[in-house]
């Protein structure tokens, strides 16, 4: 396993893993540790946010799930960030589930291939897509934490209730034991629903939250000027909030 | 085909693909039409926006799909709502693509088994997963038209290409031909970012584009009382605009 890797995931859409992602390794980054951002998603949104283009890749993390011959070394790219890295994504990934699935050890392939570049990073970051495919399962196994973005919404209670079911899986039929932490996404503490919700979260999972990422729309910004938000909004609530995750994370109390 | 099957779908997460099938379907109920509503999501988002379990059913849209002896009939339940059905998903659909791409005729089950059924309801709406997976092709090869959410954000611009990809796709390799509608959500004026991306998605889609839905609370709060807003808020903002897209989509001009 990597010294520290941390799989962003939840298979609702749109609670905010790429932008976690994005923002969470720039805030890394500026606690001085070296950074490889995995993009699992075939919209490649992560890969798109640095102001790459998914297509100018002649490999991708789909050739590192689904061809034995890439390694790590081989899909590694720059963001234009010093010290933070990205393997991108491709349209392709959306069919690579099938192929994945006639494989041998199918579960292991990103965690064994990452072993060989581990000692280059302190952290990996895996930005999953909103499934829990094999590729989601492929970056769970290589991880040893899993940050859960969470909207404060109706539909949030039964994704992370499947999520859970997932996590247990892995414990039990491959002894796999992740840290897994909530965070609240997109946080607006004047409106009612947000605050009861936030109420009940915080009963439910205790000292397993993170504090809340407050809603930002320089965080929707970031992207369009192909920055985190560290860097490119750096007084913005949004860049304060992933900066206090990244310290979170790092905390030694935190770790599980 | 159905007289007139909607399929509601983007790959991009959490865009308000469910909340426009759950409250567009309450819309045209409204509008005195018969409504069939297929949840394809793992996730269930549209099962529980009813309040349904979608453990208490024997048989889903995962069996409709994968299982050759389960016919539309077998997979119809009731939503509480007269005139709307709905065909429930469960988790098992997590899985489904892998079974479907080894089935014949794999992108036309849904179409030829809804046929059975397609005289006892005037519209059918598919609530799509979060990806473009051969369940999103059923989807779309028993549609006549599309509707494509879509938020005012940096990620939408390559969902909406990505899509187009696929809609022409279709017509190249299977020569089906979608009506396809672009639907503005969570759309708040005030927001100068949103102002000017409504601007330019305008110029683009022009006369494909359906007025906006604009953000409100009461569409989020819906589910949690496993109605749509037209009947649990009927005088709220959500409401009027469902209703409206409804009309929208029924009137004679619209048809492509
Ligand atoms: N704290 C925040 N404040 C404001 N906007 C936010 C915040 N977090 C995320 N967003 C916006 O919400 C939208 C969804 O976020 P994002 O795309 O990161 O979610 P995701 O979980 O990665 O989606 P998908 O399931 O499609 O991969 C984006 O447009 C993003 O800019
Ligand atoms: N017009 C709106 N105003 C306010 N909130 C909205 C609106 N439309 C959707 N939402 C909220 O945004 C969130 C995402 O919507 P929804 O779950 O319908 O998207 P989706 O595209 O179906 O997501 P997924 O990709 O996970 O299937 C939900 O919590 C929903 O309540
Ligand atoms: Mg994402
Ligand atoms: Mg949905």
């Amino acid at each position: 396993r990597v010294r520290k890797g941390i799989s962003v995931v939840n298979q609702k859409g749109g609670v905010g893993k790429t932008t976690t992602v994005f923002n969470l390794a720039g805030a890394l980054v500026l606690e001085g540790r070296r950074v490889l951002a995995v993009d699992l998603d075939a919209q490649a949104s992560l890969t798109v946010s640095f102001g790459l283009d998914p297509s100018s890749y002649a490999r991708t993390s789909h050739d590192l799930l689904t061809d034995d011959n890439t390694s790590a070394a081989d899909v590694i790219a720059a963001t234009g960030v010093d010290g933070l890295d990205i393997i991108p994504a491709d349209i392709r990934l959306a069919s690579a589930d099938v192929l994945l699935r006639e494989m041998i050890m199918r579960e292991r392939i990103l965690s064994t291939k990452l072993e060989k570049i581990a000692d280059r990073y302190d952290v990996i970051l895996f930005d999953c897509p909103p499934n829990l495919s094999t590729i989601t399962i492929n970056a769970l196994v290589a991880s040893t934490e899993a940050v859960v973005p969470m909207e404060t919404q109706f539909y949030s209670i039964k994704a992370v209730d499947d999520l859970t079911r997932t996590f247990n899986l892995l414990a039990a039929r491959m002894n796999h034991h992740l840290a897994v932490w909530m965070l609240p996404t997109k946080i607006d503490l004047r409106i009612k629903l947000t605050k009861e919700f936030l109420i009940g979260m915080e009963a439910n999972f205790k000292d397993r939250m993170l504090t809340s990422i407050r809603t930002d729309a320089n965080l929707a910004k970031a992207p369009m000027v192909k920055e985190p938000a560290v860097f490119s909004f750096p007084a913005s609530r949004g860049s304060r909030d992933y900066r206090r995750i990244a310290r979170e994370l790092l905390a030694p109390v935190r770790a599980a």
